[in-house]
């Protein structure tokens, strides 16, 4: 699975999320990258994009989660997207990339590791595994 | 207002610490890319959305990741890709499943939520809304890689299926096969 999010200097949102499923599955079989609100999300609060055992993060709707928790318990992006990984899905299911439209980013994850990287307008990058 | 931030991924799962350099390095040098285009992308003005597609199509287009080309098999060895797209502004969203010849599925659904009423298409309607866009197709033997071939082949030996990065082996995690949920 590959995705990502970004976030302009206005505070504009966006979430993108791609994938070829699991090796071996069922013909047929749907996982969360389509589902919006499951494995890909946007509003005006943040924007994230998942990866992980799909089952898990619809039943979990990590996505939205995320956002719910922003918008209706005022907590920071970091805050939420810990809260999440912590809470919504059971432990070396998922990881996730958000940004928020202050310009926070986050990449938690729960599994042994995910390939992402981030980079923002102050000149901070950052690329990752574990 | 802040500045603007992009963060992308290529995939979690069971990463083993001893993860070879041989796997881990292309990765890398795949992830730093995909970072450079969108960062060059919001330098040169383009909205979050332009960004994010933009950056998803060359993830996809990298063989390393599981999307696009090197998407992995099903069981009948075949491959199902699917993409979503969110516009955080207006909600608007576009999503797609079941593609087998789209070079690049996240601009398909970007497509779905730019020229239709509706979120989601999915398999043989899909495919046909992507010919009658114009999309980029290709034969699907284009999008398979021996790699995946192979890891299909060692995913039947244990009848498991397998999420992104999982080292084969029944014990591995990941391998989900005597779930009965999901």
């Amino acid at each position: 699975t590959v995705g990502c999010v970004a976030v302009d200097s206005a505070g504009n949102l966006a979430s993108a999320t791609s994938t070829g499923g699991y090796v071996n599955k069922m013909a047929g079989r749907i996982g969360d990258s389509p589902i919006i609100g499951a494995g890909t999300y946007a509003n005006h609060l943040c924007a994230v994009s998942a990866t992980g055992q799909g089952e898990d993060i619809i039943r979990g709707t990590v996505a939205r989660d995320v956002a719910a928790l922003m918008e209706y318990k005022g907590l920071s992006l970091t805050e939420a997207a810990a809260y999440v990984i912590d809470q919504s899905v059971p432990k070396g299911s998922c990881g996730f990339i958000a940004v928020s439209a202050n310009g926070e980013v986050t990449m938690p994850f729960n599994t042994n590791g995910m390939f992402r990287a981030c980079a923002t307008e102050d000149g901070y990058t950052e690329i990752g595994i574990w | 207002m802040v500045g603007w931030a992009i963060a992308l991924h290529g995939g979690g799962g069971d990463i083993q610490l001893d993860y070879p350099d041989e796997l881990r390095i292309p990765r890398e040098i795949a992830l730093r890319h995909c970072l450079d285009v969108g960062v060059s992308a919001f330098k040169s003005g383009k909205p979050p959305l332009d960004v994010v597609e933009l950056v998803v199509r060359e993830l996809e287009n990298q063989p390393v990741f599981n999307a696009g080309k090197g998407s992995v098999l099903t069981a009948e060895c075949t491959i199902e890709m699917e993409a979503s797209i969110m516009d955080g502004k207006t909600k608007r969203c576009g999503a797609v499943s079941g593609l087998n010849t789209v070079v690049n599925p996240i601009s398909l659904a970007r497509l779905v939520m730019e020229k239709t009423p509706h979120v989601y298409l999915a398999f043989n309607a899909a495919e046909a809304f992507a010919r009658a866009h114009g999309v980029e197709t290709v034969e699907t033997s284009h999008l398979i890689t021996p790699e995946n071939i192979q890891r299909l082949k060692q995913a039947k030996e244990f009848n498991r299926v397998q999420l992104d990065y999982t080292s084969p082996g029944p014990k591995a995690q990941g391998y989900h096969g005597e779930s009965q949920t999901g």
